[in-house]
């Protein structure tokens, strides 16, 4: 469907997706920990776009069995790419 | 208002009170943790009252200020006096 294409190509474009609510706290703490972590995803609050929202998050239930939010996605790949893999590993979170 | 008249009653009527959403993961961690302790609390769950649910939310801040959930009321005196007081004090949970 044309909606799983456009998930799809946001998920291939960019490093971090984060697919939100912005009344959720489980939310506003990934969001918040990227930060920390000196990473900047794309954010999608989902309640702010009304019923294309509910639509979106059937769409990634259909293209990852998950239908909660918060719903992250991480191109380890790109992240390393670019030098922005390490804050994430283990060893730099133990510090 | 009536509305107000009723929540203040029940938040009387009972030792422990969790306004709560059944979505809300934040709100599942409060009920888990006073099952854990072995208190059973009133749970008001706002999202399956629809309307009126909504209308809740609303006296709920009217009458103390929070607007999110989980919204929790502890009566310590009504606990105290059946005994249950003893399980959510520091020193228990410590243990
Ligand atoms: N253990 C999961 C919990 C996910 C969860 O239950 N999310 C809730 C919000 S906190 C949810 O998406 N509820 C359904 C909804 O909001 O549509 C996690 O850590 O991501
Ligand atoms: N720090 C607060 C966070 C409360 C909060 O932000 N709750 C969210 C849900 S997790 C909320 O009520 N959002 C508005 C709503 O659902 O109406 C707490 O621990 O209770
Ligand atoms: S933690 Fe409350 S809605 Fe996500």
């Amino acid at each position: 469907s044309r909606m799983e294409e456009s998930v799809k190509k946001t998920i291939g474009d960019n490093s971090v997706v984060v697919y939100s609510k912005t009344w959720c706290s489980y939310s506003s703490e990934v969001k918040s920990l990227f930060k920390k972590l000196g990473v900047d995803p794309l954010v999608i609050e989902l309640d702010q776009l009304g019923a294309q929202g509910r639509q979106l998050q059937k769409t990634l239930e259909r293209l990852t069995g998950q239908r909660t939010v918060p719903n992250v996605f991480i191109d380890t790949l790109k992240l390393h790419r670019r030098g922005e893999l390490q804050p994430l590993l283990p060893e730099a979170q133990a510090k």
